[in-house]
């Protein structure tokens, strides 16, 4: 494993303890959009159904393990224990409109038309867009808490060290995946303007607040 | 399931 890959997964691992933590300290997911974390969870699920199958190794297990276990927990303090704080109204955004077009996209472009790749490819896939419910919910209501844009950095961060962490592999392995590449520049574009807000705001100290 | 499946990241 290169150090981009090292980093990127213990940032995406920084994301997810930062948003359980933030939830389970204030009590509250306000801000949050529920429907992106059902979109993380399906991915997790999806893409980790090789625990069943094969060992790769035992950072590999644990990883997804704590993935998956963190990501439901997630979706279950939000629609469960602080139902009460979540701001449904506000979390508007039509997954179909997401989850339809990538299931397609799934069985039609693929490695192999096989179900385990079919489902690792949609989860390649959704993962690119999941966000965007929670972008969307941002752009909504003009604003977020300073520790959601703390999530979103590193949650971002993670998918943009995958793409250094291919470019090594592709040089001294010749290892690329074109699938996972291109979804995770997707991936990584939708983050940019985020990216942008945070270091000229957040990083100053402001909060991050949209012009109305 | 499919036997050959490995992905080593995450």
């Amino acid at each position: 494993m290169n150090i981009f890959r090292g980093i990127a997964d213990f940032s995406h691992l920084a994301a997810i303890i930062i948003l359980l933590h933030k939830i389970w300290k204030s009590r509250s997911c306000a801000g949050i959009s529920g429907k992106s974390q059902i979109l993380f969870a399906i991915v997790f699920t999806t893409r980790y159904l090789d625990l069943l199958t094969s060992f790769i190794s035992l950072y590999n297990t644990s990883m997804k393990v704590i993935y998956i276990s963190c990501s439901y927990a997630t979706v279950y303090l939000i629609y469960m224990k602080f139902r009460a704080t979540y701001d449904g109204n506000h979390d508007s955004f039509r997954v179909e409109f997401l989850v339809v077009p990538v299931g397609g996209l799934a069985v039609l472009i693929n490695h192999d038309f096989a179900l385990l790749e079919i489902l690792w490819t949609f989860s390649i896939y959704l993962e690119s867009v999941a966000i965007l419910p929670q972008l969307f919910m941002i752009s909504k209501t003009g604003e977020a808490e300073t520790i959601t844009t703390h999530y979103l950095f590193c949650l971002g961060l993670y998918r943009a060290l995958y793409l250094f962490n291919w470019i090594w592999r592709f040089y001294f392995e010749g290892f690329f995946d074109m699938i996972a590449i291109v979804a995770g520049l997707v991936q990584t574009v939708l983050y940019c303007d985020f990216f942008y807000l945070y270091v000229t705001k957040v990083l100053k100290g402001k909060k991050l607040s949209l012009p109305a | 399931l499919d036997d050959d499946f490995e992905k080593d990241e995450l």
